[in-house]
């Protein structure tokens, strides 16, 4: 199905995906 | 190794990208500063491998039309088709910006075979196209791989407009709002038999870190 205008918040995305990085 | 551990499919491996602003200190003197980076890394098969990210997450926020992500991903190969969420940094604030600063993307990629490849890049508000770059590249032998290099290629005007834009907002939660329907779509095909060599679906957040900008790999798989 579409998944337009869903926050990308609210989609199926992995948890690393909102983990930014700690190393450079 | 590199394959589902780097940018990189059987054909081509994406090496090194950056997109930065340069400014002239003094005669001999250049400030460079990155917005987004992925360095030259070399993984091991200890290193884990790549996350997935179900392809279907994220069709909106790229053209769904002819020769859209989804065309190009039946069309295949599929391990030629990744997802990078960048964490940009945009505190360059330290150096002054004006008419002598140069905004620029350089990129490398390698392969085992001699080819020219076609790089297109395409910059999408709200999943549509707004501008496309395409490039041509030849191989150069190096080191026995094949290297194509795209060297400082100057940012279009829409894109320094709107990282001015961007970095003018008072608070971190209005730039991610932007850029939640901000993303870049960048197509490697060789020229001579059309071939998708990399597909590369950019999606962005401002940095937090103090240690510059900061990016995850994922593989784009339809479960």
């Amino acid at each position: 199905g579409s998944v337009e205008q869903v926050p990308m918040r609210k989609r199926q995305l992995p948890a690393s995906f909102w983990e930014e990085p700690r190393l450079s | 190794v590199w394959q589902d551990r780097t940018i990189a499919s059987s054909k081509l491996r994406m090496l090194e990208f950056s997109a930065f602003m340069e400014v002239q200190r003094d005669p001999d003197n250049y400030s460079k500063h990155l917005f987004v980076h992925i360095g030259q890394t070399n993984p091991s098969y200890s290193d884990p491998l790549l996350e997935a990210v179900d392809i279907r997450q994220i069709y909106d926020k790229f053209p769904e039309k002819k020769g859209g992500l989804k065309e190009l991903y039946e069309k295949g190969p599929q391990n030629a088709f990744f997802l990078v969420k960048f964490w940009a940094d945009l505190n360059s604030s330290g150096m002054l910006d004006g008419p002598g600063s140069f905004y620029g993307v350089s990129s490398q990629y390698s392969s085992i075979e001699n080819m020219t490849i076609t790089v297109s890049t395409k910059v999408c508000s709200f999943g549509k196209q707004v501008v496309e770059k395409v490039e041509t590249e030849y191989a150069r032998m190096e080191g026995g791989k094949y290297v194509y290099r795209i060297h400082r290629s100057p940012m279009c005007e829409y894109m320094i407009n709107f990282i001015h834009k961007l970095k003018h907002l008072p608070e971190k939660y209005m730039m991610n709002s932007v850029l939640e329907n901000f993303t870049i779509l960048q197509v490697v095909t060789n020229r001579d038999t059309q071939e998708t060599l990399l597909c590369i679906a950019f999606v962005f957040e401002v940095s937090n870190s103090e240690h510059g900008a900061q990016y995850h790999v994922y593989r784009l798989v339809k479960e």
